[in-house]
Formats: structure tokens, C-alpha cells, sequence
């Protein structure tokens, strides 16, 4: 059985807000050292994985590995009946058709119990080769979000360039076209600032829309992490005290 | 869409 108690629902609240409109159903694999979450998006293009640590939980108790199969959609709704500083717990038995949602307010005796149901998810978990990557920029999530944002407003595509100058994001739309250069900045690290190492130029060519999607994680971490290399997916990465969120993007082939 | 590839063709299944 999985018993696992959230200090906050908010967590858990902003996940599905980040990976609700990508995946449509998806397991949860609860195990006893947490729960993970590996889907692609129904086009293909896209992977996303998420990690909650069970040292993350208030409490957290799973006998063996248990696969949760949830349609994001309905879990979205069920989560949105807790404010964000409930405490939820989320419980299932073992070979249980139903998971169980608590919320219990912070300030009041109110306790809310949910339920919904579990589905069987036949889905391929892909297997994600460890990666040096050519190039390594970290920088505010607000700044990203609002590059992807303000580029996906001329443009489909956006190529990104690591060079010694910086990491350049550059789109040619049909009517407008813009680039946006960040630089490191030496004297502020993250949150505020922004890194970049490389070890080899880097210019890669991705679609707006599925990282305007991304950028939704920006309200679980400051920080966002892009890793770069020639020819492979790039990787997003939103780290969080109980965990992380991962996207990863296939490109586009260049011009 | 035109020119994108696809995360099968990179991650596979193990």
C-alpha cells in the first residue's frame, strides 16, 4: 500500500499544472524510495519526468512498487478542490482501482476526502542515456519563461546558440524576427544571475510551443537548467526541494 | 510538423 502525507498540496498542484497539457494519462510509480513519473507527450516530441523524493513527504510509506495509473485531467480537477497550503495525503492500496485524496486545513478542522479512480496504463518507459553535455546554461526560470514567451509570439521555432559570447535564443518568424542574448552575468549567481559553461559551440533548432509548455514549472523552482549537445534532446530541468521535473525535447533539423 | 524529430528515435526502449 502507498500512504504518502504532503505538506503542502501546492506541490503537487503545480506538477500537474506543468505536465497536464502534455500527457493525458500516466503512471505514478510509487516505490519505497519515492514516486516517479516518466511520460512522452502524444505527439512524441517530447518526454517529461518528474521525481518525489519520499524524503519530501511528511510521511511516506510504500511496501512495494505500486504503479498508479492516473489521467491527468481528472487528477488536475480533484487537486484544485485543495488550497495550496493544505496538507494531502494520498493513499492506495495494493492492486486498489481508486487512489484516495485527503486535505486536511491548516488553520480550521476542515478535512476533505477525495477519491478517483485509478486506470490501467500500458505505457513504454524509455530508457535515457546519461549525457555530458556540450553546454550548460542556468539562469532565473522567470527570464525563460519570458524568452520562450516573447519568441513564440513571432515565430514557431526558436534555435539556440551557446558560444563564447553567451546563449543566444533566436527566432525568424514570417512578419518578425528577434534574438535574445544572455550573457553570464559575473558578479550575480542563481537564482539571479545566469551561468554557462560549454565545451563545444552549440546550435540546436526546437518548437516555441512545447517549451512555452515547459516553462509552465517556473512556479516550482527560480532556477531553470538547459543542457545542450549537438544532435541530442535538450534537457529542462526545474529542481525542487522535494524533487525534480525533466523535460526532454527532440530538435528540429536544421536548416 | 516539418523537420521535427521524434524522442523515440533518440531514447529507446531498454
Amino acid at each position: 500500500m502507498l500512504e504518502a502525507r504532503l505538506a503542502e498540496a501546492a506541490i503537487l498542484k503545480r506538477l500537474l499544472d506543468s505536465i497536464k497539457e502534455l500527457v493525458t494519462d500516466a503512471n505514478f510509480e510509487c516505490n519505497e524510495e519515492g514516486i516517479n513519473l516518466q511520460a512522452m507527450d502524444n505527439s512524441h516530441v517530447a518526454l517529461v519526468s518528474v521525481k518525489l523524493s519520499a524524503s519530501g513527504f511528511k510521511k511516506y510509506r510504500c511496501d512495494r512498487p505500486l504503479p498508479l495509473g492516473v489521467n491527468l485531467g481528472s487528477f488536475t480537477k480533484v487537486l484544485k478542490c485543495a488550497k495550496d497550503d493544505d496538507v494531502c495525503i494520498i493513499k492506495a492500496a495494493d492492486d486498489a482501482d481508486i487512489l484516495s485524496l485527503t486535505y486536511e486545513a491548516r488553520n480550521s478542522d476542515r478535512i476533505a476526502e477525495y477519491e478517483m479512480k485509478l486506470m490501467d496504463i500500458d505505457a513504454d518507459t524509455l530508457n535515457i542515456p546519461d549525457t555530458d553535455y556540450d553546454a550548460r546554461v542556468s539562469m532565473p526560470s522567470a527570464e525563460f519563461t519570458r524568452i520562450v514567451r516573447d519568441l513564440s509570439q513571432l515565430g514557431e521555432s526558436v534555435r539556440i546558440e551557446v558560444s563564447k559570447e553567451g546563449v543566444r535564443f533566436i527566432s525568424d518568424g514570417e512578419a518578425a524576427n528577434g534574438n535574445i542574448l544572455l550573457r553570464q552575468t559575473d558578479d550575480d549567481a542563481p537564482p539571479e544571475g545566469v551561468t554557462i559553461e560549454m565545451n563545444q559551440h552549440v546550435n540546436l533548432t526546437f518548437s516555441l510551443k512545447y517549451l512555452v509548455n515547459f516553462a509552465k514549472s517556473s512556479t516550482l523552482s527560480n532556477v531553470v537548467q538547459l543542457m545542450l549537445s549537438n544532435d541530442v534532446p535538450l534537457l529542462v530541468s526545474y529542481d525542487f526541494n522535494q524533487g525534480h521535473i525533466r523535460y526532454y525535447l527532440a530538435p528540429k533539423i536544421g536548416d | 510538423e516539418i523537420g521535427q524529430r521524434s524522442i523515440e528515435g533518440f531514447f529507446k526502449n531498454p
